[in-house]
């Protein structure tokens, strides 16, 4: 039986010790523990790794700290567009969704993407005609609203962020 | 964005990644986090792989295949293969993120160019590790 391992990621950036307080720090730690030890405890229950890496990624999208899900950065227009994707190393299948609005967990509908339906990728308006079918519930697009992204936001719009842009 | 690689008792290999994008961005733009290849990429016969940074390099570059297919055609392993793609092919474009890598035997590489990643891992030992900063 072989042994059973995870790994996560919150995203990478200016992440300055000076600039988070002890307070926001505990929050992240406590928040990747969390998402760890579900993780964890599906493989160690011998779970599948495509469930293991499906339910530790919710629980990142429920949380308002992370730039997924709940928490997402403003598109330029004021709303979220969200994408996903998964693979399934044994097999090769993989399910991507891409500009979703209403699906509060869009790593939920990438895998049902790749389980129920022939293609690897849908987008947009196609993707949410595909999740109602596949009966997921919507959110409302503000639910993805947090004050923290707003005020990045507007700080972006201004100029005030004095990050570069760049798009390859 | 948010990314997960797990290993099962079964020796199978998943991987995957969410985001919310870009902020402020337009025409519909979309990064490499749900491109198979660039963000995300799993094969049992390497290893998995889940990115966070700007997207379009991790696009042009294929970041995610190009660690898998390093350690599957050069013979690397898994921590030689991401961190000099990262370090290397990445930062050579002008790219910055990270990635994390788990391969089949449970080996973990989380390499970045940037002041930090939030990343956490339990290893097959069952030692479980949360960091954020490059000094931790």
């Amino acid at each position: 039986q072989q042994k059973v391992a995870i790994v996560i990621h919150g995203g990478a950036g200016t992440i300055e010790k000076s600039k988070l307080t002890p307070e926001l720090e505990k929050e992240y730690r406590s928040k990747l523990e969390e998402a760890l030890t579900i993780g964890h405890s599906i493989l160690t229950e011998g779970g599948s790794s495509l469930d293991a890496v499906v339910s530790t990624i919710a629980i990142l999208e429920d949380s308002p700290l992370f730039n997924a899900g709940k928490g997402a950065v403003f598109t330029s227009d004021g709303h979220h567009e969200l994408d996903a994707s998964i693979m399934d190393g044994q097999s090769l299948n993989a399910g991507a969704v891409a500009s979703v609005k209403r699906i509060k967990n869009p790593i939920l509908l990438a895998r049902t993407v790749m389980e129920k339906s022939p293609h690897v990728m849908l987008a947009g308006y196609g993707a949410e005609v595909f999740a109602k079918e596949q009966g997921f519930s919507f959110v409302e697009n503000d639910y993805f609203f947090t004050e923290k992204r707003y005020e990045y936001w507007q700080k972006v719009i201004e100029g005030e962020t004095g990050e570069a842009e760049k798009h390859g | 964005t948010v990314g997960c690689v797990a290993l099962d008792q079964d020796g199978n290999l998943a991987a995957g990644t969410s985001t919310g994008g870009m902020t402020n961005k337009r025409f519909g733009r979309i990064g490499d986090s749900p491109i198979i290849g660039a963000g995300t990429y799993a094969d049992n016969n390497s290893c998995g792989v889940s990115a966070t940074g700007h997207g379009e390099y991790f696009i042009r570059e294929v970041i995610a295949f190009k660690i898998c297919a390093k350690m599957e055609l050069q013979g690397m392993s898994v921590d030689s293969a991401a961190s000099s793609t990262i370090h290397g092919d990445l930062t050579t474009i002008g790219g910055t993120g990270g990635v994390i890598a788990l391969d089949k035997n449970g080996n973990i590489s989380m390499p970045f160019n940037t002041a930090g990643m939030y990343r956490g891992y339990v290893g097959t030992d069952g030692k479980m590790g949360i960091l954020i900063f490059k000094s931790d």
